[in-house]
């Protein structure tokens, strides 16, 4: 729960797929 | 209804009382501690006592078979019903079904043996222990490629992120995370099928707006029809 890189890999994602 | 629980449609006439020389039959699908099962009334419209009452599946897309017995206290008078929960599993004979959600019933009693179809909602197959891992959740969205994500809106569905991801839960559809970005709350979802079938899914929740944005990715192409009604009638029930 506590991984820096795979909160960052899903802020990422999300950054990714939004639709503004 | 305002209260969040464990989405079960309502009872259906499975077996109308003129096809079942005077029995009839309403089901429901539903699961319950951990396992499928079919809640049933059955309804002696017939001028004599029924007895004798057994129950019987074809072969199905998931192999759902009765866990046990059919437990109905016999005789049934005329013009008596009974509610009666039928608990099965998944390790029965497979054959995939057209439509895959369709079930072949037997029931027999003293009077004759009887058929029906029923569609078994796919939410009663996902199971407990859905919840991917963050990490292998993120391999596997990237390895599924963009022609096996469907994307569907779903209407209706005042309900916040969170509310959205409680209801989802107890539904076994579990959230992995959750980020917002420009105000717009994006969940990533994952469930697991009895069959080790896993479904990965993206909700895109803007708060005010009652249209749900759902993405959902799977390499089993033939689930998502069902995924994407089950999301709905959770969503909007």
């Amino acid at each position: 729960e506590d991984d820096p890189d795979l909160d960052d890999c899903f802020s990422k994602l999300a950054e990714s797929r939004s639709n503004p | 209804s305002g209260t969040s629980e464990v989405y079960t449609p309502a009872k259906q006439a499975w077996l109308p009382a003129s096809k079942g020389k005077g029995l009839e039959i309403m089901g429901t699908f539903n699961r319950k501690q951990g396992k499928p099962q079919m809640s049933m009334t059955f309804h002696n419209k017939a001028m004599q006592p029924m007895t004798g009452f057994a129950v019987q599946f074809n072969k199905n897309s998931f192999g759902l078979q009765p866990l046990t017995a059919l437990t109905i206290p016999t005789p049934l008078s005329a013009n008596q019903s009974i509610d009666t929960c039928l608990a099965l599993n998944t390790r029965g004979a497979i054959q995939r079904m057209d439509p895959l959600m369709n079930i072949q019933v037997a029931v027999k009693n003293c009077i004759d043996v009887f058929y029906f179809s029923a569609t078994i909602p796919i939410n009663v197959l996902f199971v407990e222990d859905g919840q991917m891992d963050r990490k292998v959740f993120l391999a596997t969205w990237k390895d599924i490629p963009p022609s096996n994500e469907v994307q569907a809106q779903i209407t209706n569905c005042s309900m916040s992120s969170d509310q959205a991801t409680n209801r989802l839960q107890q539904n076994n559809i579990f959230t992995v995370a959750k980020r917002t970005v420009d105000g717009q709350d994006m969940l990533y979802q994952s469930l697991k099928l009895t069959n080790g079938i896993w479904v990965l899914a993206e909700l895109k929740v803007v708060p005010g707006n009652p249209t749900i944005q759902l993405s959902l990715k799977t390499r089993a192409m033939d689930v998502v029809q069902d995924i994407q009604k089950a999301y709905t009638e959770i969503m909007q029930n």
